[in-house]
């Protein structure tokens, strides 16, 4: 039975498509079998994965919008590493949440993927940097929160939103969502902003014991290896991306969910 | 007469918000009257200058969902900096979309900002990472448009939509909007990823003669400033980012709208 995690910050920018792209290939490198759930309307995480889809592939967007009758198998394809898989996103994402306006349990179109849980030892969901109708339907599938977190200010403002939405999906929508941690992203322990920041994470008590202790540090080959379409442990395993997201990885295993 | 210009890029985290803040201060520096537009609901410019607002203060959620016979000068406020003014906003503005769904003219609700366009030298609107309804009024009532692009591959590839857009404003709704240009962000000429996309937007026709001198360069203390709430030519006026965002001033001044 499958993790699903969904890995979500509003703020924009802070690696929730880095840490889903290369969290995944981390896992799968530890023969754990992994789905990436794409639902970004700019489609970063398949563009990411070197992915070109064929006019008639089905999509998060067909998930959202079309018909009941849809095998969630037929919207997942291969990408170029065994282990790793992707239900792609498309630009008509962006339309779902207006053509779904009045339609109702519109926040639970995403649970049509819940039988390809079984298939799988991890489901990674990108979100946009919004909390719309799509972040919600994450958030109504998933049964886990990975919160990447740059070691800026506005990120760290974003945090009380993003817990307060949490809370009311538990309340309303989806009682087992539970935050599993949060990453610091984009660290440089050189400066004191990053110090800074990091250290108001870590005295925030709503985030006690939920700071992972692998820090995502600031390194231009995660962003090389996005350029060239890889996971960056398959682009340049020695490189201190590659290291971090290996030891992400397997610190996510170690705090596997109680459930 | 005020330049109107639209600070945009759907891709998050590239410093639109950045660019604001700092580029309205350096010009605010070089002698001119600027107003800070704040439209992203995640008010990031609105926290990034230092402002708290009172429970009665008019924001761009009332802009842009107000009555008819609201005065836009009730809405500015005043910044620490003399010369810099500010139309601040609201986590309630995420809510406006939705408020407007089905009113006519809904794209030209920001114009009744219009009459501000007199008393200032310049106007400067911060956009949400998306190419909503937010965004589409900004288009509405801004005359030219500036690209940051964070030199990073996602960044690169969010151009394509929103070119298109910009386009598709023109012919229905603006027909005087233009990019005025791009500015490169978070540069670091020591990274392979940093010049491998520069040479690509160099090469970009689309681009010709749209592209800034000057480069935002990848500055620590431009994110220090964020989290100490002033512009970086406040905060430390001889960092590489104060330097950075006051030539961009300057270049700003030099590539005077023709209109
Ligand atoms: N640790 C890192 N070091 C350096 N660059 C990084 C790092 N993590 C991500 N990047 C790069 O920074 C940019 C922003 O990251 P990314 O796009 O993953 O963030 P995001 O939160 O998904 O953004 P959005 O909100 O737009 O979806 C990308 O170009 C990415 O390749
Ligand atoms: N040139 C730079 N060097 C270093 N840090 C920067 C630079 N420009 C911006 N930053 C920091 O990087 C983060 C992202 O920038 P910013 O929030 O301005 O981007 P944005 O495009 O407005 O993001 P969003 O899409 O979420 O609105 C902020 O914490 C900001 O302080
Ligand atoms: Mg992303
Ligand atoms: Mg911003």
């Amino acid at each position: 039975q499958a993790r699903v995690i969904a890995v979500v910050n509003e703020k924009g920018g802070v690696g929730k498509t880095a840490t889903v792209i290369n969290l995944g290939a981390a896992l799968s490198k530890q023969d754990k079998k992994v789905l990436i759930v794409d639902m970004d309307p700019q489609f970063n995480a398949t563009h990411g994965l070197g992915v070109e889809l064929d006019e008639d592939a089905l999509t998060t967007y067909e998930v959202m919008v079309g018909d009941d009758d849809l095998d969630p198998a037929d919207a997942v394809i291969a990408t170029k590493w065994a282990g790793l898989g992707l239900v792609p996103s498309h630009v008509d994402l962006a339309g779902a949440e207006a053509e779904l306006m009045d339609q109702p349990g519109r926040e639970n179109r995403l649970k049509r993927l819940r039988p390809l849980e079984k298939e799988y030892d991890f489901i990674l969901l990108d979100t946009p940097p919004s909390l719309s109708l799509l972040t919600i339907n994450v958030f109504t599938f998933a049964k886990e929160v990975l919160i990447p977190c740059q070691t800026h200010p506005y990120a760290l403002k974003a945090l009380d939103d993003l817990l307060d939405t949490i809370e009311l999906v538990r309340e309303n929508i989806n009682p087992d969502l539970d935050v599993t941690g949060l990453v610091p992203t984009f660290y440089d322990p050189r400066t004191r902003v990053s110090r800074g920041i990091m250290e108001l994470l870590q005295a925030d008590e709503r985030f006690e014991g939920k700071i992972f202790d692998t820090v995502i540090r600031s390194n231009a080959t995660i962003a090389e290896s996005a350029w060239k379409q890889k996971p960056v442990v398959f682009f340049r395993s020695r490189s201190y991306g590659a290291l971090d997201y290996t030891n992400l990885a397997k610190e996510l295993l170690k705090r596997g969910n109680g459930k």
